[in-house]
């Protein structure tokens, strides 16, 4: 594994502790898309489905159950808790998930590596993935409230997706076999959704102000 | 066709 990757890996983790800090310290989840963790809790369930019949390392294995166990932890917190559940903004919230897991199954049964259920599963939460941020970026242009946590949170998701950029083009040198055109198609996508985010995030963070959204 | 071996990302 190499350096660009494992930073990757930890810039994600750490967007979902900064989601979890949030709601825990501040007993709020104000600003968060509830389709945009649902949909991601999908993709960690269709992609990590390999749990059962792949070993890669425990590293892996430890760094997936962490995944699923917050992205339940989260939507729990959204649903159930007493205080946090009244802080959830339901009316802008408002994203349909069909939109995107429709055509991302459509296209998941048409392209992809093997036509077996495993494969277009994990095909699937590949495209997914590269679209679920999608009503999180709809919900806060609508509430233009963004505070430091939501901010840093999209931050790190997308620096997330630039770092393992770095770590394809890194193995695409490196390693002759890895040749991933659909994972790093969709990685593409998905990172240059953050292009927009990026460049007002930057912006503020410059002048030193709050994110800001036109 | 991709081997299982190259799916080793997160």
């Amino acid at each position: 594994m190499n350096l660009f990757r494992l930073a990757g890996d930890m810039s994600h983790l750490f967007s979902i502790v900064l989601i979890l800090l949030k709601i825990y310290t501040s007993k709020s989840c104000a600003g968060l898309s509830m389709k945009t963790q649902e949909l991601y809790t999908l993709v960690f369930v269709t992609r990590y489905l390999d749990l059962f019949y792949s070993y890669v390392s425990l590293y892996n294995t430890v760094m997936k159950l962490i995944f699923l166990a917050s992205s339940f932890g989260i939507l729990w917190y959204m649903r159930y808790h007493k205080q946090v559940k009244q802080t959830y903004d339901r009316e802008q919230d408002t994203f349909r998930h069909y939109i995107l897991v429709v055509p991302c199954a459509v296209l998941a049964l048409i392209v992809n590596n093997e036509l077996s259920v495993t494969e277009v599963l994990w095909t699937f939460s590949i495209y997914l993935e590269a679209v679920a941020i999608l009503p999180q970026l709809v919900l806060l242009q609508r509430t233009k409230n963004v505070d430091n946590l939501t901010g840093q949170y999209i931050f790190f998701l997308g620096a997330y997706r630039a770092l393992y950029i770095l770590n394809w083009i890194y193995r695409y040198w490196t390693e002759p076999k890895y040749r991933q055109y659909l994972v790093w198609a969709a990685g593409l996508v998905q990172t240059g959704l953050y292009a927009d985010f990026f460049y007002y995030y930057l912006k503020s963070w410059q002048a030193g102000e709050k994110l800001r959204l036109p | 066709r991709i081997a299982k071996e190259l799916k080793d990302e997160l």
